[in-house]
């Protein structure tokens, strides 16, 4: 998913 | 993950090190701003939400707890410590942070990557997050003394945002992520803030002086 991309960062 | 990522990591966890340090060590929070720390909190919370629901990866989940549980044990400790909480700046530290969080969430219920709750929770994070400082810089341009620990403290927590800027452009160039307006010019504008701290930060360092912002 798209998404979660960036929210693999801190 | 790149080396500016792992790096701009370490430095925000080096920064929260440095403040546990402070507290724990010389049992004072004098200079730090309880509005910034309670800003952190509540940017905390709604960006690391998703650990309940998405796994990414244990270097992942332990970084997002360790923040959550650091984030609100130092706000426990201004406030309720015994020792610790009478060293607070409590006169000096007067910025209605309140005022930061209303349009920071009014920004993100329009400016956003989608509209679902997650995405305006981690976008409002993330416009929060980038002024969360400003009532710290006030109290540090306030404070005549301001001790090695705490100038530590706010020079690598600026540090790690800047790291991540290049971690954007790696990932940008090397690993052709997409484009990501939100959290590039977010963090560009919480770097920017720090402009002038690390100036003078850099500048009494070279002339080993104690640090001292112009008023």
């Amino acid at each position: 998913e798209e998404d979660n991309e960036e929210h693999d960062e801190l | 993950m790149n080396v500016f990522r792992l790096a701009g990591d370490m430095t925000h966890l080096l920064s929260i090190m440095v403040l546990l340090l402070k507290i724990h060590s010389m049992k004072s929070c004098a200079g730090i701003s309880l509005k910034t720390q309670e800003l952190y909190v509540l940017v905390f919370a709604t960006r690391y939400l998703d650990i309940f629901t998405t796994y990414f990866s244990f270097y992942n989940t332990v970084m997002k707890i360790v923040f959550l549980v650091t984030s609100f044990s130092i706000v426990w400790y201004m406030r309720h410590h015994k020792v610790v909480r009478q060293t607070y700046d409590r006169d000096q530290d007067t910025f209605r942070h309140h005022l930061l969080v209303i349009p920071c969430f009014l920004l993100a219920l329009l400016i956003n990557h989608r509209f679902t709750v997650r995405e305006v929770l981690w976008t409002f994070s993330l416009y929060l997050e980038a002024v969360a400082i400003l009532p710290q810089l006030v109290l540090l341009q306030r404070s005549r003394n301001i001790d090695n620990l705490t100038g530590n403290y706010v020079f690598f927590l600026g540090a790690y945002r800047g790291l991540y800027l290049f971690n954007w452009i790696y990932r940008y160039m090397a690993e052709k992520s997409q484009l990501r307006w939100i959290p590039w010019i977010s963090g560009l504008v919480q770097t920017a803030l720090y402009a002038d701290f690390f100036y003078y930060y850099i500048k009494s360092w070279k002339k080993r002086e104690k640090l001292q912002l112009p008023a």
